[in-house]
């Protein structure tokens, strides 16, 4: 990512913008929802604020224009050029321009507005090109985009996030704690640093997924080196600092715990009617927050672990079972506690600050005890 | 006269490639008329440069790869800086 010479970025969070005029091609209703997503693509993983204003001179002033439209830079007729859009400051600048000559369409059988649109706001928060091909900001439009599954690119978030930071902490429960700490500091963790922990492993689609803070590094089996992101850029509702996580394969789902909350993702969509209560799974109130998960997939049951404890949870019955909690260290002998876990290959893998134990449930035995980012190929 | 045909699609190839390096990559009128010569000149500096930021193989020659590129539909903002 780049910004402009000069760096111009906003000096305000809360941005006014107004739709000057509309496109024929589509109706007001479709105009105006395409530049409300395009603003909210930039909104979820910033501090910013959008209001809408109808008079006057707004920061964002978007309008539609053929040829040469005043500002000594004119459009070029069908094709090539789209919309152009100016850098954050005052007058023209922050503006977004779209080349009337397009056929601009709610989906791709012509020009996608919201597409286009989110790219030029890009502009108008202070993002320049982007040579990454996968980035919004890359300056070729991308007309094989997956409409239904956009989200922005990391090298995208990391440019925005470099003028204006993250989005605050959700504000959603005060007994989750907010309070930044060690673990969500903004310089990215170091994948080999010998001392590495993880808050919480998961599995999903195939893939590991370590969090850690605000990130998360994906490893897939076949590829050597993790990929790290900020979690927000696939999940921008999802807190840092998770507690535990697991995958039920079965149902395609992530669950991921903060605090006595939990959320459930499916790919990239968070799933509504969370989060929801850790209580509604059955735990005692004394409970506060749950340590790690696994998801044992020949039973389809998931274990939860809490201090030195751990139960039992039926995912078919959707109960937690009798006779739980109990003594971790009694049914896994040589795990005492727990920050993160999953499951692959018929083992269990237990992290505890930076050791890692390799757990055969079988043998009921610790068969390695390993480095926490051995899965890292360090 | 297919010979000819070839050499027209070239001309109007060049044309629309130092309009893209003019309009996107800030090349200056005056590497106008350089715009035929070989080897190392600013046209091809900027041909490489452009191949670069986009992600093609970096040639400094206009192949049909950025040939279809410079064709796509774009943000009308510079790549790079104005």
């Amino acid at each position: 990512f780049t910004q402009f010479p000069g760096m111009p970025k906003w000096r305000k969070n809360d941005l006014t913008y107004r739709v000057v005029n509309y496109t024929q091609d589509l109706s007001r209703d479709e105009v105006d929802s395409a530049i409300e997503k395009a603003l909210k693509v930039w909104a979820e993983v910033t501090p910013l604020t959008f209001s809408r204003i109808y008079d006057g001179e707004a920061d964002i002033m978007i309008s539609f224009a053929f040829r040469e439209h005043g500002d000594y830079i004119p459009f070029d007729g069908p094709g090539n050029v789209l919309g152009h859009a100016y850098a954050p400051g005052p007058g023209i600048n922050g503006d977004a321009h779209f080349d009337d000559d397009e056929l601009w369409t709610k989906d791709t059988t012509g020009t996608n507005l919201f597409l286009v649109a989110a790219h030029e706001l890009g502009h108008s928060l202070g993002l320049f090109h982007s040579a990454d091909p996968k980035a919004l900001m890359y300056p070729l439009y991308n007309s094989f985009t997956d409409l239904a599954r956009f989200r922005l690119s990391q090298d995208d978030v990391n440019g925005i996030q470099f003028l204006y930071g993250p989005p605050p902490a959700s504000p959603a429960d005060p007994k989750v704690p907010t309070e930044p700490s060690h673990q969500e500091s903004e310089t990215p963790p170091a994948s080999c640093d010998p001392a590495l922990s993880f808050d919480a492993v998961s599995t999903l689609r195939g893939e590991i997924l370590f969090f850690k803070g605000r990130h998360v590094w994906r490893k897939s089996l076949r590829t050597a080196e993790p990929e790290l992101y900020l979690i927000s850029a696939f999940w921008p509702a999802l807190p840092s600092g998770l507690d535990a996580a697991y995958e039920v394969t079965s149902k395609d789902t992530v669950f991921a715990f903060k605090g006595n909350q939990f959320w459930a993702i499916r790919g990239l969509e968070m799933q509504a009617g969370f989060p929801k209560s850790i209580y509604t799974l059955g735990f005692p109130a004394t409970v506060k927050k749950l340590d790690a998960a696994i998801f044992v997939k020949e039973k389809k049951w998931t274990y939860f672990f809490a201090e030195d404890q751990y139960w039992r949870f039926d995912e078919k019955k959707q109960v937690m079972e009798a006779g739980f909690p109990r003594k971790i260290s009694e049914d896994f002998p040589g795990v005492e506690k727990v920050d993160a876990a999953f499951e692959a290959f018929g083992f269990f893998y237990f992290f505890n600050e930076s050791s890692q134990l390799e757990f055969d449930p079988n043998a009921k035995k610790v068969t390695h005890t390993l480095k926490s980012n051995s899965w890292f190929n360090c | 006269h297919p010979l000819n045909g070839a050499a027209r699609r070239e001309d109007s190839g060049m044309e629309l490639l130092q309009q893209y390096l003019e309009n996107y990559y800030d090349l200056g009128k005056i590497v106008k008329q350089l715009v035929r010569t070989p080897g190392d000149s600013p046209v091809e500096k900027k041909i490489q440069e452009m191949q670069k930021f986009l992600g093609l193989k970096v040639t400094g020659k206009l192949d049909s790869d950025t040939l279809d590129i410079i064709r796509k539909p774009r943000c009308g903002v510079p790549d790079v800086g104005q």
